[in-house]
Order: structure tokens, then sequence, then C-alpha cells
């Protein structure tokens, strides 16, 4: 028995020409974070530490969909998600819809381990975050010029698109679904 | 949608997940992530956090099926994670990544990548997008 640690940072069709100036990024920061949460385990630091901690650095990287890179909603807004887990006592934290929050997986813990409660969303989430001092930004922050684009993209052809993948066919939706060329990284 | 599954040298189970969803989503949408069961879970036989598409990791409630199947059918961490992935999801919805007390790693996607990494105690780092690499 020994520490092991896994991350990911998407999942969906990723082209394997992906162009190297989007590739190489991504990579160099799955490198670098998970470095971050070996070095955290290294370090003997509770395992509930290293994921908020190793989720921390991916929201805060613009190159997946969390935090600083959050894909967006048909009205051009950032609404974030996160939830965080305890193997030993089963105690969880999880937050939708914030806005501002620039680390949404701290709030989540924030809410797990200071409330009676397991799922804040919304202004209620927002108010909890100020309440307990953790960062916020001004929602502009998270808007990415290529996420920006992405939506664009996705409003044309009046799709949802999952993480690196084209957009897709809501379950409503019964045309045929469009050709390949639209496919935009997160 | 970024997460991150860890076990300390005592067995200790963490699971995290965070996402800004699907683009063009409707305002109000809530995904996988945070239900608790679906996107994220860790219980003592596992942390699991998934990454794909929302709706269908709901469904199938992915990450405690993966918990439920070790602890009811007996399966190890990547069989019961490919078993999920593989037979349970419907194709090209979901990935995940899952490590057991024991500090086993598994993680099967059903998409064409997944943006993954990871490292145990004994040295073996991993980093990779596609199959197969």
């Amino acid at each position: 028995m020994g520490w092991a640690i896994a991350l990911h940072g998407g999942a969906g069709d990723i082209p394997k020409n992906i162009p190297a100036e989007r590739l190489e990024p991504r990579e160099a920061a799955l490198r670098r974070i998970l470095d971050i949460g070996v070095a955290a385990l290294n370090a003997k630091r509770p395992p509930l530490d290293v994921v908020e901690l190793v989720v921390c650095e991916l929201e805060n990287s613009p190159y997946f969909n969390a935090g600083r890179g959050s894909v967006l909603t048909t009205n051009g807004t950032v609404e974030m998600e996160a939830c965080i887990m305890d193997g030993n006592t089963k105690r969880c934290g999880a937050v939708s819809g914030v806005t501002t929050v620039v680390n949404p997986i701290s709030l989540a813990r924030q809410i797990m381990e200071k409330t009676p409660h397991i799922y804040l969303a919304f202004d209620g989430a927002e108010a909890f975050a100020r309440e307990q001092g953790l960062e916020t930004v001004d929602r502009s922050h998270f808007i990415t010029p290529e996420n920006i684009e992405r939506l664009k993209q996705a409003k044309e052809a009046n799709r949802v698109q999952q993480d690196y993948t084209q957009p897709i066919k809501t379950e409503d939706q019964k045309e045929p679904p469009i050709p390949d060329g639209i496919s935009k990284l997160g | 949608t970024v997460g991150c599954v860890a076990v300390d040298s005592f067995g200790n189970l963490a699971a995290a997940t965070s996402t800004g969803g699907l683009v063009n989503k409707m305002v109000g949408r809530i995904g996988d992530t945070p239900i608790i069961g679906a996107g994220t879970y860790a219980n003592k036989f596992c942390a699991i956090s998934a990454t794909g598409r929302g709706e269908a990791i709901i469904r199938e409630t992915v990450a405690r099926d993966v918990a439920a199947v070790m602890e009811y059918k007996g399966l190890g961490l990547k069989e019961a994670a490919d078993y999920i992935v593989h037979e349970v999801a419907p194709k090209g919805t979901t990935g995940l990544i899952a490590v057991s007390p024991k500090g086993e790693v598994a993680m099967p996607f059903n998409t064409t990548g997944m943006f993954r990494a990871c490292a145990t105690e004994d040295g073996f780092t991993e980093v990779a997008i596609w199959h197969s690499e």
C-alpha cells in the first residue's frame, strides 16, 4: 500500500491532430499540477487537502473547463459547479451556479465543513462565499476569448458542447448532426 | 471538467471535481459534478471523479456505481471502473479517474480522449490523452 493520485482535465472528442499550440500547454499544466499533488502527498498532507489543492490549480488554469477557463452559458455568462468528498466519513460539500468565486472547490469544502448542509447554489452560495471570506472577482475574470468563440460557434449550430467535443444535439433536437469542422477545444 | 482523487499511505481517500459545465448550456442547468454519487463520490472502497456528458453521468450514477460494484459484486478497482464506463455508461459520454485504499489507480473513458495524469508512491507516473498511449 502507498499513496496514489490521479487527475483529469476533461474528456471528449479530442482529435489526434490537435494543434501543438493547444496540446502542449495542457500537457504541461497536467504535469505541473500532478507534481504539486505528489509533493503534497510526500509532505504527508491529508488527501482532502491534496484534492482541493490540485483542483484549485486546475481551476486557475485557463486551459481547462473550470474556474478561469469555464465555458459559457447561452447568455454568455459563467455558472460554475464543484464538489468534494471525504471517503472515511462520507462528508461532502457541493456548489452550483457560482459566478464570482475564484475557486468553487474551496467553497464546496467550506460548505462541507462549516454548514449542516451538503449543497448550496446560486445566490445563497455566493453569499456564503463572501461570508467565509473566499476570494471573489468580477465575472469577466472567467470569460476567455477562446470560450467566447466556442459559444459563438455552438449558438450558430444551436447545440450544446461537452469538453473538447464538437457541439452535439440536445435530446429534443431531431435534425441530423452537423459536419465536422466546428470543434473547438476547451 | 477537472478533478482529482487521492489516497494516502494509510488508505484515506478523497475526491474533488469542478466544472463550468457545457458550452451553450441553459442558465440554471445543473450537471453531474455537484450531484453526490453522479460525478463525484468517495467512501472506504474508492474515490471517483467523472467527466463528460453530465446528463448521462447523472442517469447512470457513475461514481457511486463504481463504489457499489466494488462493495456488492466484489470487483477490484480497475474491473469496477471499466465495467461502469464501458458496459453501463453510453459510449462517447464518460470518463473517470479512481483510486483505491490500496493505492491502485484506474482512468477509463469511452470518449475519444481524456486529459489525465496519475502517480503512485512506487514511482509510476503517467500523463496521457488518448487510448493506448
